[in-house]
């Protein structure tokens, strides 16, 4: 079973054209293993991200260096598995 | 047994059991359809609502994506609401004594199971081709409607990978097959999530459709039914010009077919969880999500073609 332990969703928002096309080049990097949840589409609109533990630093250098701002929208998404998990497990109790 | 409980998820095995259980106790009302397989070998149940007769049809289909559990969740839900309260709701009632309605709650099941599985984020189908290394296919890339255009990836490994040819998923020539040999549907609304998007043709091009204003209208009427429950905002607009651009989607296919309500909803995001929406969201979902279904779907009941 894959594990999303560290893993992170980032809320990025970009300002303008210039900054789509940054986070376009970025989706086109497979190397960082990004799952875009939300894809760029225009500027002002919210971009969301689940970034692999492994590829965190990178992103958000990327995104530092080229001014883009963005928020954690999942600290980590394993912990909210666990969660679903436990919950659909209690819920199987129950019936 | 009766004790199903619609406020939380399920596995394909517990929905598929529900869905039986639809079936036996509104019998004279629901019936199963299975219009195939997928790639796994998993069938493809549509719940048929018909109060007899050959009449013309609305189909709505769910979880097309894997991971967007609250969309199957929703179906569920939908499907029992429209079997218990036949009879009872002046509007269920009026709509099937005029129309049939096919329901897919789940339309990629290998998907969904994948989802539980091994991989809560799997959105694609499970199709395997000798000597790709990557699995799958989106299924809503894979739509004989601008296939392969801008808007899908033609690489195997990418998400929004759009396959090797159109219908090349056999989850999706399901469901057109059995479109096309019904041959008499006239609505396709397809649910999704998250974004809080109603959305209309076209997806893979930018030019407005012919039916533009009219499929606008509806669609901005629905989303205000959806918007008077708990107050979740939807944008509204056709896929390309106003949302994203995207090719091989199925609405577009539906609309080019000759279906000319074609709509797909993203159902409600809270800005926090996407696709890992907590369970205790479902219920309030899908009772929002109810009021804009119904409301394009007294247009269709009014408005025939």
């Amino acid at each position: 079973r894959e594990t999303f332990v560290g893993d992170q969703v980032l809320e990025v928002t970009p300002k303008n054209e210039d900054q789509i096309k940054n986070l376009l080049e970025l989706e086109a990097e497979e190397d960082l293993q990004l799952d875009f949840w939300k894809s760029p589409t225009t500027s002002g609109e919210t971009v969301h991200v689940r970034v692999p533990f492994v590829s965190l630093q990178a992103v958000k250098v990327f995104l530092e260096l080229q001014g883009i701002d963005y928020s954690i929208m999942i600290e980590d998404v394993q912990a909210l598995l666990d969660e679903e998990k436990e919950e659909m497990l209690l819920n199987q109790r129950e019936r | 047994n009766g004790n199903f409980n619609f406020e939380t998820y399920h596995t394909l095995d517990e929905i598929y059991q529900e869905m039986d259980h639809i079936v036996a106790e509104h019998p004279g009302l629901v019936s199963k359809v299975n219009i195939g397989h997928s790639f796994e070998k998993r069938p493809m149940n549509v719940l048929k609502f018909s109060t007899g007769g050959n009449k013309p049809a609305i189909w709505l289909d769910a979880g097309i994506h894997a991971r967007e559990w609250v969309t199957q969740a929703t179906a569920l839900w939908t499907a029992n609401k429209i079997a218990t309260e036949y009879g009872k709701d002046a509007f269920i009632t009026s709509l099937l004594d005029q129309m049939d309605l096919f329901l897919l709650p789940v339309t990629n099941p290998d998907g969904y199971v994948f989802s539980h599985t091994s991989n809560r984020m799997w959105r694609k189908t499970r199709s395997r081709v000798a000597g790709r290394a990557c699995v799958g296919v989106d299924p809503n890339r894979n739509w004989d409607a601008g296939f392969a255009g801008p808007g899908a990836s033609n690489k195997p490994c990418s998400d929004s990978y759009h396959g090797p040819s159109a219908n090349s998923e056999v989850e999706v020539k399901s469901i057109v097959d059995f479109i096309k040999s019904h041959g008499n549907f006239k609505a396709f609304i397809t649910i999704h999530s998250y974004s809080q998007l109603l959305m209309f043709p076209y997806g893979y091009k930018c030019s407005k459709s012919d039916t533009f204003d009219e499929l606008n209208q509806v669609a901005q009427q629905a989303a205000k039914a959806v918007e008077s429950l708990y107050g979740t905002k939807y944008r509204v607009g056709p896929i390309c010009s106003v949302i994203y651009q995207a090719s091989g989607g199925s609405i577009d296919w539906a609309y080019d077919y000759g279906i000319r309500y074609s709509f797909a909803f993203e159902l409600r995001d809270t800005g926090r969880y996407g696709f890992l929406l907590p369970a205790k969201q479902i219920l309030p979902t899908a009772q929002e999500t109810w009021l804009g279904l119904q409301s394009i779907m007294e247009y269709v009941r009014d408005h025939p073609y």
